[in-house]
């Protein structure tokens, strides 16, 4: 978009393209640009070496503050749970999250609550065993509801800062297993009213429209409090929690950018949007 | 639903014998969004849609039939095509074992093929073998370990093997020392843009020569489809795709990037968690789906 000498259809559908092909999505990417085409009229822009600022600008604006506020002062212990579809980074982001956070002089416990696939829990203990963290766990089959209720009155017991649950990766579309979601929250709620004070989704930034879907059921059944937007170290840039921002306001909070324990990073708008047109 | 949306779109053109390219325009901007909105890669639409404008002008439009529906039924004909005609299956080595080896990025259930891979084509009559050739992944072996005792199929593994490539070849050897005909290979999870891991299962893939080298897609994966299936195809000329958790609602419009960029066939998807979830692929079902 940087060879135009006049602000035309070209430049515009040079536009489109991007954002569609960053997965932003048809509806997100029209909504952007007639706000960029309002603003160009109100402002009476003629320079089209000027547009590149004003879209990434107004990106940037919509994706807000996003940095991730996590106040361990006020709440003790902090129970986070996180949840999402299969193989999206869950079990790989609480490993980086409770390393990041033990390096902070924490005390954390994880949760191993995928009680389902093959060698779940023997994962998560590999990346606490790695973040320095205590792991609560139970046997495969078991109930996961249990073992996130008996990881909180462990933290309780222990006062521990921060608890992390791990949840099994689990389509939006499968009613029963979205229950079982419901039931993990209601759970950990009995055993602490305030908690889980905080609901990470976590979405691959691969996935493609039906990113929104996810977010929009998993919001549904668990009120998601942030986005963790994972594997940003590959090509895809992610551009569909531009379109969950904008439709659901829900924020990205943390990033991934590898698979190694040091590879998240707090959630950056100028960075991202920077990323989107590179 | 597109078919109604069409037919709104046409509503002028009935009494009228031809389609003019003005018609099909109109018709097809409509399709254009759908097939974006499915994840279909932003070119391969734009590349579609003018094929499918180039021979939808001038065609004879029924007058007992909806210009709409003819349209979509025209279009969806097309995308049936491009899928791929009859159901292929992985290629049998001309001498035993017929070898498999999976390939694809992090997470799009590579591991959980190879198990629904064994218990399939045991059931067809093999002997299967799996190979534990992820040696990053926290507890990948372990998971494969338990796949393979879930469904009493050996795995090979080597505790403490720093070389992937080692794994694999004595793995083979193995299995071809215990009389196994069919042996299937799990690899890492990998980012096509990762010079050292793409050489990594270049030299597995050169010194193991597998039969079939299937590239593993999720379902749900967008627009960056094309670039991730060009890559691992320019690096190993896979020879056909598995697509995974199909199970869901994405709309799995990445089936016709990865063919369009590719031209490798489809054969198989993933359709649940359970080893069971296996099924050869439908490109009419496929169609259908990603047209929404
Ligand atoms: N390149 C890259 N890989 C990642 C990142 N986060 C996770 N992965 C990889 O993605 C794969 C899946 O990660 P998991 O943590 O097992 O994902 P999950 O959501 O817990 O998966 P399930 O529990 O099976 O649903 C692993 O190979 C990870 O190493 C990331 O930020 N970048
Ligand atoms: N619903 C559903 N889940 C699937 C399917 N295939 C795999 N999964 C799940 O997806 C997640 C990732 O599967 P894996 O087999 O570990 O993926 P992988 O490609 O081996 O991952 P890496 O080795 O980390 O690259 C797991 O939770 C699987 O149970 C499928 O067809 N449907
Ligand atoms: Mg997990
Ligand atoms: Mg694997």
């Amino acid at each position: 978009i940087r060879g135009h000498t006049t602000i035309d259809d070209d430049l515009m559908e040079e536009i489109e393209e991007l954002l569609i092909s960053a997965d932003v999505g048809v509806h997100a990417t029209m909504t952007i640009i007639d706000r960029l085409q309002n603003r160009i009229k109100i402002d009476k822009i003629k320079d089209p070496s000027l547009v590149e600022g004003l879209l990434k600008a107004e990106i940037a604006a919509l994706m807000g503050e996003g940095s991730y506020e996590l106040d361990l002062s006020a709440v003790k212990p902090y129970v986070i749970m996180v949840v999402g579809v299969n193989g999206v980074g869950k079990t790989t982001t609480i490993g980086k999250i409770a390393a990041r956070l033990k390096q902070e002089g924490k005390h954390v416990i994880l949760a191993a609550g995928d009680t389902f696939r093959a060698a779940a829990i023997d994962q998560l203990e590999i990346w606490a065993d790695r973040a320095g963290a205590q792991i609560v766990r139970s046997q495969p089959e078991a109930d996961p509801a249990a073992v996130a209720f008996d990881a909180v009155d462990a933290a309780l017991a222990r006062n521990a800062d921060v608890v992390l649950i791990d949840t099994a990766g689990r389509l939006h579309t499968k009613v029963n297993l979205m229950k079982e979601l419901e039931k993990i929250k209601r759970v950990v709620q009995k055993r602490l009213p305030a908690a889980p004070h905080e609901i990470l989704l976590v979405l691959d930034a691969t996935t493609g429209q039906n990113a929104i879907q996810q977010a929009k059921l998993f919001n549904q059944v668990v009120d998601i409090s942030g986005l963790v937007l994972t594997k940003l170290d590959g090509t895809a840039k992610g551009g569909i929690v531009i379109a969950i921002k904008d439709e659901l306001n829900i924020p990205v909070k943390l990033i991934g950018v590898g698979e190694q324990v040091e590879d998240i990073q707090d959630f950056d708008p100028h960075d991202f949007v920077e990323a989107l047109f590179a | 639903d597109l078919s109604n949306k069409l037919e709104s779109v046409f509503k002028q053109l009935r009494g009228q014998g031809k389609l003019t390219e003005k018609n099909i325009k109109d018709g097809l901007r409509d399709v254009r969004r759908a097939l974006l909105e499915s994840d279909v890669n932003y070119k391969v639409a734009k590349d579609f849609i003018k094929r499918v404008e180039e021979r939808a002008v001038g065609e004879e439009v029924l007058r007992s039939l909806k210009p709409g529906e003819y349209v979509v039924r025209y279009v969806h004909e097309e995308l049936i095509n491009l899928l791929g005609g009859k159901f292929q299956d992985i290629q049998v080595a001309p001498q035993p074992p017929t070898i498999v080896m999976v390939c694809g990025l992090q997470g799009s259930g590579k591991t959980t093929l190879c198990g629904k891979f064994a218990r399939y084509f045991r059931k067809k009559g093999k002997h299967p073998f799996l190979i534990a050739g992820d040696i990053y992944r926290p507890a990948a072996i372990h998971q494969l370990q338990v796949i393979g005792k879930q469904l009493d199929i050996p795995v090979f593994s080597i505790e403490g093997e720093k070389d992937a490539v080692t794994i694999c070849r004595k793995g083979l050897a193995e299995a071809k020392r215990l009389g196994h005909d069919f042996v299937i290979i799990d690899t890492a999870g990998r980012l096509q843009i990762d010079e050292a891991m793409m050489a990594e299962v270049e030299r597995i893939k050169h010194e193991i020569q597998p039969t079939e080298i299937v590239f593993v897609a999720d379902a749900m994966i967008g627009q960056e489809a094309v670039n991730v299936a060009k890559a691992f195809h320019d690096r190993l000329a896979f020879d056909s795709v598995a697509l995974t958790k199909m199970d869901g609602d994405a709309r799995g419009g990445a089936a016709l990037s990865i063919r369009a960029v590719t031209g490798k066939p489809i054969k198989y998807i993933g359709v649940g968690e359970k080893m069971d979830a296996l099924e050869p692929f439908n490109p009419e079902g496929m169609a259908s789906r990603i047209l929404g």
